[in-house]
């Protein structure tokens, strides 16, 4: 799982059983009280509860694969819109793609179109009893897309990677090989002065005592979660996803749960170009993944635009595709009406819009279903492919 | 050729979770994906919000909510921008 804090909003996903919704109201609460966000609803800020009003809500999720293993309102798409709009006014509720196959669930609030400022609550904002939302805003202008790849049916041979068995002995190949390394660089620098000498061992500082335990050493890199995370991205090629040739500042932060699972969080922050620019706030990506034949899943997410000298839309999808080789996908590209743009690139920086970029196809793979939606103030693309 | 800047993102470890996870019964397929907007840009954060926004509420603070989630917080990358938390589950 996974939670991106920005100044303005927050995002959280959540894996497996969790119950995400419930958190959603300490969310608000924590919104108004640490944050300093107007809210409704009560009197004071230290009243519990006092809730923040949000601008926009976006709640999605693909269809169900076990229901009956969730809690809380997870059971059922009925039951989360039913928590939501219970919390919420004016919520609207889709399913995207087929009913008797996989499918693509979204909730979503739109602020209002009201240009006044934030103001304090009235008699009438006490008495209500659902939160409103976008109140006293006035829309976003600013660009937003962000792109979701949900597969399922992974790959056998591709999804070992995500086992703790094969990474540990990725690590293990690793750090030899980078040991040997070591050793023939030191040899070749001592022979370079005073002819053959005796092989140096790295974890050797000459004196007979050990730079560190290299039991211990070895032990922590083969199975620790955060060092196996590091060394999966780069073998499986998530690392390349957003190079650092593109990406200079790109940092990725990857977990491998044992005795399986992965989860990686990207952070890259804007180019000195555009820092200050209220267009590029950043951003990141996000991968999960499930190896289980029984429940093999992936998801990659990201809000870095695609497009002119960045990577393109088309070339994430293919590069992330290929690490995992799933039996079915889809693909969501969610993007602000009329605002494509990409900091990462040079001269001039518009890109297509959204329906035009996922217009090519994708290797070893044919689409089933391409659906549209026109919000108000969102294009949303939705496709979904099966393997050849 | 590139190099990271100042702007590199600092990553911090919460070695105390991290270290005995068993995701043995953890795992059962797709995510929940929870987006909320406070307002409609970082530079544009309503009047009495803290100047950074919910970047500026700790860590800590957010646990509890995370405890009614099921997660908890194995690391945290944090830039000027976007703090991003990697989660238990």
């Amino acid at each position: 799982s996974s939670m991106f804090v920005f100044p303005h909003k927050l995002i959280l996903k959540t894996c497996g059983t969790t119950t995400l919704l419930l958190g959603l109201q300490r969310m608000l609460h924590i919104a108004a009280v640490d944050a300093g966000f107007p809210f409704h609803n009560a009197e004071a800020a230290s009243d519990i509860r006092a809730a923040a009003t949000p601008y926009r809500v976006f709640y999605s999720r693909k269809n169900f694969l076990f229901p009956d293993k969730q809690h809380g309102p997870h059971r059922s798409w009925k039951q989360e819109v039913k928590y939501l709009d219970d919390m919420f006014e004016g919520g609207s509720a889709y399913m995207v793609g087929k009913m008797n196959g996989d499918h693509w669930y979204l909730y979503i609030t739109s602020p209002s179109q009201a240009l006044t400022p934030p103001r304090t609550p009235d008699a009438e904002d006490l008495a209500a009893t659902k939160i409103p939302t976008g109140k006293g805003y006035a829309p976003a202008s600013q660009n937003d897309e962000t792109l979701e790849i949900l597969m399922t049916d992974l790959d056998p041979e591709n999804a070992k990677q995500f086992y703790l068995s094969h990474a540990s002995a990725v690590a293990s190949d690793k750090l030899a090989a980078e040991a040997r390394d070591a050793r023939k660089k030191a040899a070749d620098s001592v022979a370079s002065l005073s002819g053959p000498a005796e092989e140096v061992d790295v974890f050797d500082n000459g004196d007979g005592e050990p730079i560190v335990d290299k039991d211990d050493a070895t032990e922590g890199l083969t199975t620790e979660g955060h060092a196996l995370g590091t060394v999966v991205s780069e073998s499986c090629g998530l690392s390349d996803v957003y190079p650092v040739s593109t990406y200079p500042d790109a940092r990725v932060d990857a977990y491998l749960f044992s005795p399986c699972g992965f989860s990686a969080n990207g952070v890259i922050p804007p180019p000195p170009s555009a820092q200050g620019d209220v267009n590029n706030a950043g951003h990141y990506f996000t991968v999960h993944v499930t190896p289980e034949p029984n429940c093999s899943f992936a998801s990659f997410e990201t809000n870095v635009p695609g497009g002119q000298s960045g990577r393109t839309t088309a070339e994430i999808i293919e590069h992330v595709v290929s690490i995992f080789r799933p039996g079915r996908f889809s693909v969501t590209l969610f993007e602000a009406k009329g605002q494509s743009a990409n900091p990462y690139g040079m001269g001039d920086k518009s890109v297509a819009p959204a329906a035009q970029r996922l217009v090519d196809p994708v290797k070893g793979y044919r689409r089933i279903d391409r659906i549209v939606h026109d919000f108000e103030d969102y294009d949303l693309i939705f496709r979904f492919y099966e393997r050849e | 050729t590139f190099s990271p800047s100042e702007a590199t993102p600092h990553l911090t470890i919460n070695h105390d979770v991290a270290a005995d996870l068993d995701s043995t019964n953890a795992f059962e397929g797709p995510e929940k994906l929870l987006e909320v907007w406070f307002a409609p840009s970082a530079t544009a954060l309503p009047p009495g919000a803290q100047p950074n926004g919910l970047k500026s509420v700790p860590a800590d603070t957010w646990v509890g909510m995370l405890d009614m989630v099921n997660c908890k917080i194995l690391s945290v990358l944090e830039s000027d921008v976007v703090d991003a938390y990697l989660l238990s589950e």
